[in-house]
């Protein structure tokens, strides 16, 4: 699991 | 992306542009809560910082953009070009209500206390509320034109869309958010008196008026 803040949905 | 999260965000887009074509077209806003509208606006500007530090897809960023210049287009129209026709007798929620509790519960609970996860978090809070100052507009004033009713439908329709979008993707990538599932969840939750209202009266052909 990536731990890099990014969300990707909307 | 799947099924549920592209239908998820076309149903949002919908929602979107119904409202902004019923203001046009109708040249009044009259029923439209500008406090909701302002908080939506609120929600985009504080979840898409991340335009300006990281970039996950044309699509991505394009539909980001999208939801901000419309939810900002749509509160002009209401606040400025259309305000004599805004009731706003009727918006009397207080929304410091939802504000200040919304704000208090990002600081405490997030994934990563950083600046951007707690705007973040915060718009994923806010947006799972922000529709009641519409929702309590309708119930004082006791109806909705039609057209509305469809902008609430598309616009709960898409967080209901993205709790399956959840399912499946927990199901299938071990994706789990749980301040985005549960804050979803309390969102769609909000819309259930709402959808019963629209499938029971709107889409038999009647207008959506509650009982005095």
């Amino acid at each position: 699991d990536s731990d890099d803040d990014e969300h990707d949905e909307l | 992306m799947n099924v549920f999260r592209l239908t998820g965000d076309l149903s949002h887009l919908a929602a979107i542009i119904i409202l902004l074509l019923k203001i046009w077209k109708s040249r009044s806003c009259a029923g439209i809560s500008g406090k909701s509208q302002i908080l939506f606006a609120v929600v985009f500007t504080t979840r898409y910082l991340d335009l300006l530090t990281s970039f996950i897809s044309l699509y991505n960023t394009s539909m980001k953009l999208i939801y901000i210049g419309c939810a900002y287009a749509t509160v002009y129209l209401i606040y400025m070009k259309f305000r004599a026709t805004y009731d706003g007798n009727h918006d009397s929620f207080r929304v410091e209500f939802l504000v200040v509790p919304v704000g208090g519960l990002a600081v405490l609970i997030n994934h990563n206390f950083s600046l951007m996860e707690i705007l973040w978090t915060f718009s994923i809070y806010l947006e799972s509320v922000a529709i009641l100052p519409q929702l309590f507009m309708i119930s004082k004033t006791g109806e909705a034109e039609t057209i509305t009713t469809h902008y609430l439908f598309c616009l709960g329709l898409y967080r209901a869309l993205y709790l399956l979008n959840w399912i499946w993707r927990y199901y299938f990538e071990g994706f789990l958010d749980m301040i985005a599932i549960l804050a979803g969840l309390v969102q769609t939750i909000l819309y259930c008196d709402f959808f019963y209202l629209y499938v029971t009266k709107v889409l038999k052909g009647k207008k959506l008026s509650l009982p005095a």
